[in-house]
């Protein structure tokens, strides 16, 4: 599911 | 990435290795919380899950910072519990450690984004990361002063946070990107160290140590 939330952080 | 989470990955990293440095340098860490260390620890292991559980390229340096972070924090706790264990001051590194991860763990189960695994333990480090600095803090006033060396390395601990704040109101303003998780906890995890801030500002720029009760 492309809605899925991502943490794109350190 | 902007220039702020730049600079807070930079102050993160600069933090991680002034703490190596003075225990190495000076084969002792007195006046650093062992309980702080192994909770940092724990917040990059649970947050960086993914690393171990598919192999990464090594070429992204996102997943080599988080390689860094862990190995680094291990390293240190090594150090301190291990390497030179007859300096840690075990008797003022009292702030029971339970008290801090058995409430972030709670309430990872019970406010988080998703109520998945991998979620879950993010949001544990993200809830553990805003409060581990406490055991350090704690251990400095009962010692009454903080050496110097260990005064940068909470002041560029702390700013690695107030500086990811920037970045989140950046993100918010300019990627409409929110974090709620994240910022909350981060927000409490800046204004713990406010106090601190205060005094080196007031006091290690000038080239005092920082003594308590100031």
């Amino acid at each position: 599911n492309d809605h899925e939330f991502k943490h794109d952080e350190l | 990435m902007n220039i702020f989470r730049l600079f807070g990955d930079l102050s993160h990293l600069a933090a991680i290795a002034i703490l190596l440095l003075k225990i190495w340098k000076t084969r002792s860490c007195a006046g650093v919380s062992g309980k702080t260390q192994l909770l940092f620890a724990v917040c990059f292991i649970t947050r960086y899950i993914d690393l171990f559980l598919h192999f990464v390229s090594l070429y992204n340096t996102e997943k080599v910072m988080k390689l860094i972070y862990i190995s680094a924090s291990v390293f240190t706790c090594y150090l301190i519990f291990f390497k030179f264990k007859a300096t840690y001051d075990g008797n003022h590194d009292s702030m029971r450690a339970e008290f801090l991860i058995v409430p972030a763990a709670g309430l990872a189960c019970l406010i988080n984004t998703k109520f998945d695994a991998i979620e879950i333990l993010w949001t544990f480090s993200i809830y553990l990361e805003a409060v581990a600095i406490l055991p350090q803090l704690f251990l400095i006033s009962k010692t009454g002063e903080a050496e110097t060396i260990t005064s940068h390395y909470l002041f560029a601990q702390g700013s690695y946070r107030a500086l990811y704040i920037l970045n989140w109101i950046y993100r918010y303003h300019y990627e409409s990107h929110v974090d709620t998780i994240a910022i909350v906890a981060g927000v409490v995890q800046t204004i713990l160290y406010c106090d601190f801030f205060y005094l080196y500002i007031t006091k290690v720029v000038k080239g005092q140590k920082i003594v308590l009760p100031a």
